[in-house]
């Protein structure tokens, strides 16, 4: 077991550099084990320096800088360790639009390689145009869900509708 | 295996039967506040045989808030139903399924009468439902179910939780 | 203090039923003061009822739906004792569209009202084309903040340029 | 009371003097994510005199943390000063104040050395900064200071803890 998390931290970490750089086009960032020489017994420390800043404190960064470094650890225990299915709930509320964008990107490049499903919840513009299918939840009825199939190409007159 | 279908029926808001098809890439879910989304999510992670209250937000601490519980116009339920439909053509499904081609996993709960656990119509234990997705690292405690408003716990916890959070994904 | 906390709840409590229900077009909304009969032990209960749906405990209510009540109780509270400031740091990032729509039709009827002053952070293009004035923030030297006035007729050139 | 401008040098990532008029109705304030908007928000809270260093994203749990800490071009500074320029032509400051026009409330700090108050270019302890705002109810603790990611939290608060947020605006 000790080897085993030893080795998944190992890569864990390497993907986390490469995918921090990418959402924030530049800084870096890297995950250290403390508290204990025994893998098992230790803490996992996350250090994150967004582009020309100097390496502070995690609760010093920005609500958008902390999910997007949030992001970034997630999608690097997914290329570790892959699964089948991978659900998203508003991960990009607190984003502007480049970095929805950048998340969006990669989101894509994990869906090309087939071995995943992605269920992306969002509220966000530029988020429901870079997905495959959308689905509309409605309460057409109150106090009642309904799942509706919308067409991508009219998923702005579906929102005006049942807002 | 891939994740092909959701159904729900009675679970939360969901009273009606629904079937969410789960297409390749990416499916978004889009809809106004309060409409249900996030509770699509509850029915997933709930199906996977969650077993704590406090990770579905309910009332009581009593998984009885997953049924359906009436509106002003329909009576509330008595049992809630929610099914996921494996594809494993790719046979890589962990023993005894790894030859079975399609896999239902369908969890139901009754008031007052706890919940059950059905693999292709067969009734299980939840520990068997929830060894079949923990090898697939698709559990009701994979970090790849982020729910609303959860991204950034994992930079707001404390150093020993997160290493438990890599230890789910080791 | 005991008169004072007991106008003031009975006041808050009156204009949170308003303010919920204009919030959330229609749904009922009251508070209580449980636990103890002394106002000043006892503990403040929420009960909120969106349009059409059951009567349930808050954790049950969506992510939106518990922002909009919060949202609901904070301009009540205001109504009841307003104060020369308020500063709203993206307290619409969960909200949609048409939810959105209805903050901004409140925040422009007390801003009318000429007592107090709002400072109003947010992503939302909805909400900034409501807005008097606008600043933006940007960090064209890394890591170094500068603030610069944005033409509301320009608001859109400014978040493309500086993202 | 009006509250007219906010000025700001060496606070957090304003190394700079930075003024923010702060005109009637409704000022937006918009730029991508960690630009600094949320420090303004921070510099109106601590020049008003909040003591906890809880309720300032801190690092090292010191007031060390809100002077600009330098970055790759530039080197950290050793002090930050935020100012308020409070407008009281309608007289409703409460005494001293009262007939005073214009006051201007001074937070200053140095590294290592803790921080200093002055109204109107007197020094002041903290106390008396904190009484000034409480009387127009819009001290530190506020509950019209929304901080981001926090407007849920009466929603999310236990009741006792409500009931002191009441009282705050009382
Ligand atoms: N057992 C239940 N029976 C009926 N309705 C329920 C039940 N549990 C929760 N609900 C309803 O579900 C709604 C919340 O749904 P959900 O959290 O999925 O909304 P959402 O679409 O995610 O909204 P948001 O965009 O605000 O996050 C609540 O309004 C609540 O009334
Ligand atoms: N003492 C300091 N010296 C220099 N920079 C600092 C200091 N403290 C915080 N910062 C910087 O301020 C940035 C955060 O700013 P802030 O939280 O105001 O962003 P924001 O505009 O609110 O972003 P978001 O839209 O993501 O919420 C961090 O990136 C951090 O590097
Ligand atoms: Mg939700
Ligand atoms: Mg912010």
């Amino acid at each position: 077991a000790r080897e085993r998390l030893q080795a998944a931290f190992d890569h864990v970490n390497g993907y986390f550099r490469e995918m921090f750089t990418r959402l924030f086009h530049g800084g870096k960032a890297h995950l250290a084990l403390i508290e204990s020489d025994d893998p098992l017994e230790a803490g996992l420390e996350i250090f994150a320096q967004p582009p020309g800043k100097a390496l502070q404190s995690l609760t010093l960064l920005s609500g958008g800088e902390q999910t997007l470094t949030a992001i970034a650890l997630i999608f690097a225990m997914f290329l570790t360790n892959p699964a089948p299915i991978c659900v998203l709930d508003e991960v990009d509320a607190p984003l502007d639009d480049a970095n929805v964008d950048r998340f969006c990107d990669l989101l894509e490049e994990f869906a090309d390689r087939g071995e995943t499903r992605f269920l992306v919840i969002t509220h966000h513009r530029l988020t429901m145009a870079r997905m495959d299918r959308l689905y509309g939840v409605t309460m057409a009825e109150r106090g009642v869900s309904k799942l509706v199939s919308v067409d991508l190409n009219q998923q702005f007159d579906f929102l005006d509708a049942v807002a | 295996i891939q994740f092909s279908k959701l159904r729900l029926h009675g679970f939360k808001s969901f009273c009606e039967k629904t079937e969410l098809d789960i297409g390749p890439g990416l499916t978004g879910i889009v809809g106004p506040n309060g409409c249900g989304k996030s509770n699509l999510v509850e029915a997933l992670r709930w199906s996977m045989g969650e077993s704590s209250t406090k990770r579905m937000r309910g009332g009581s601490r009593s998984m009885d808030d997953m049924i359906f519980n009436g509106t002003a116009k329909r009576p509330a339920r008595n049992t809630a139903e929610v099914s996921i439909l494996l594809d494993n053509t790719s046979h890589s499904a962990p023993a005894p399924y790894t030859k079975i081609e399609e896999i239902e996993v369908v969890r139901k709960i009754e008031r007052d009468h706890g919940s059950g656990y059905r693999i292709n119509g067969k009734n299980v234990r939840a520990r068997d439902v929830q060894l079949l997705y923990a090898d697939m690292l698709a559990g009701a405690n994979s970090p790849y179910l982020v729910s609303q408003g959860k991204v950034a716990n994992m930079i707001q916890a404390k150093p020993s939780e997160r290493r438990m959070i890599l230890e789910e994904a080791a």
